[in-house]
């Protein structure tokens, strides 16, 4: 069981300790301004006010006991800097901070941060990369070029059994699963029915609406997809 | 091919304009602030100073014959209210815009803004979600309740054949690709060499430092991790 300081309660270290929360975790958070710490006092495990840049305050917080401190206090690099040199000499094991901008990302990392997350820079490129390829769901990135990509059946396989595709064969990629849109039993229960085939069998017949989760090198999967 | 234009050229906007050119899109980049403009110029396929809530200027360079319009200039709502009404007024089949509170994004939805992006929120989610399952790598979720799951494979399964493991009796999970660590012929270059088995056999053998690709139900796939 981890614990997790967030320190600076704007909309990122507000969202962070709600989720950690969500997902069972303990939270000790942290602000400067005392009506932020009165919001969030019902959420978290414990919500206190303290100046993050003023190490005996941290100290007296029990940081040092934390297994992991997000910072997450706004513009200021230097302040940002100063909290993440305080947590790491406190002996925190994973210090994490938000930054805006990528110059200010690397000082972070020069000085030791264990990784640095850009909002606005992420949000920003898994947007425009949805937004050029539309007919992708989802995308992950399985290894360095390899692809795991979900998306809608195209119009020419609907109606054909998987193997009758050829999908393997013409492009090198591989159809993992079926999320079925139809076919389903209207006397059972809609969560009680398995609307996804993990284990597709050459025998399934794909029907419109249905979804496919596809594996393959990258261009491979592009090269599917510009095909359709 | 679609052409996007992008409005409000802060760190979200700029990385939207990036990162869509990168993908080989046609981008308008339009920003009030001519060092803006100027700075992203080289970049974009046309970069247009102008004040976005003016409908004339907004008409004048030719708004009306974008496929999409990203919305992304800062905090002021009424401004981002205007602006994306001009868009949609203007005929613009599809507009996105950033917010950065889920009140002012209510505010544009109910303008029939197609999609709201929430940079902080988005990106904290991702980060504390990865946080509470550190021994996952990555996570897709292909339909409600139904994830993607990338994971190193746990020590116990070191040395097996892929079907002693028995992971899909016990857990109703599937392993949809095996990312090998190991195994590769040192005399054939390494981009050449398959490092990821999509269609795993029963007889695979699984390294340590191998990578494992599991499809199955959230409540199984975390059963899966915690009793690693
Ligand atoms: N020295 C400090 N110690 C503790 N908290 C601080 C300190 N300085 C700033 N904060 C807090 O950090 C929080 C985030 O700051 P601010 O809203 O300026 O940043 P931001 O990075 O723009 O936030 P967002 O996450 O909304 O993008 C604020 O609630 C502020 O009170
Ligand atoms: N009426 C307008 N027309 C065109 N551009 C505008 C207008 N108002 C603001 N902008 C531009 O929008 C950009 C983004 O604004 P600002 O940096 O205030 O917002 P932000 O949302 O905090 O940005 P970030 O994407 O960095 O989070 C700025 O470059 C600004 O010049």
């Amino acid at each position: 069981m981890r614990t997790f300081a967030v320190i600076g309660l704007g909309r990122f270290g507000t969202a962070v300790a709600e989720t950690l929360v969500a997902n069972g975790q303990e939270v000790l958070a942290i602000d400067i301004d005392p009506d932020k710490v009165e919001q969030i006092g019902d959420l978290v495990t414990h919500a206190v006010q303290c100046d993050a840049t003023d190490e005996r305050a941290l100290k007296a917080i029990g940081i040092d006991n934390v297994d992991v401190a997000v910072v997450s206090i706004g513009e200021a690099i230097e302040a940002s800097v100063l909290v993440v040199m305080t947590c790491m000499e406190l002996g925190v094991p994973e210090v994490i901070a938000k930054s805006g901008t990528v110059k200010q990302g690397k000082v972070l990392e020069k000085i030791g941060v264990h990784r640095v997350v850009y909002p606005e820079r992420e949000s920003a490129m898994r947007l425009a990369h949805a937004l050029a390829t539309p007919n992708q769901l989802e995308h992950l990135e399985l290894v360095k070029g390899v692809g795991v990509v979900e998306m809608p059946v195209p119009p020419r396989y609907v109606g054909m059994l998987l193997r009758e595709t050829q999908i393997r064969t013409h492009y090198n990629v591989n159809v993992a699963a079926v999320v079925r849109s139809h076919g389903l039993d209207p006397r059972v229960p809609l969560n009680e029915q398995d609307r996804v085939n993990f284990i597709p069998s050459p025998d399934d017949l794909l029907r419109e609406g249905d979804i496919l989760l596809l594996i393959g090198h990258e261009h491979d999967l592009a090269r599917f997809q510009e095909e359709q």
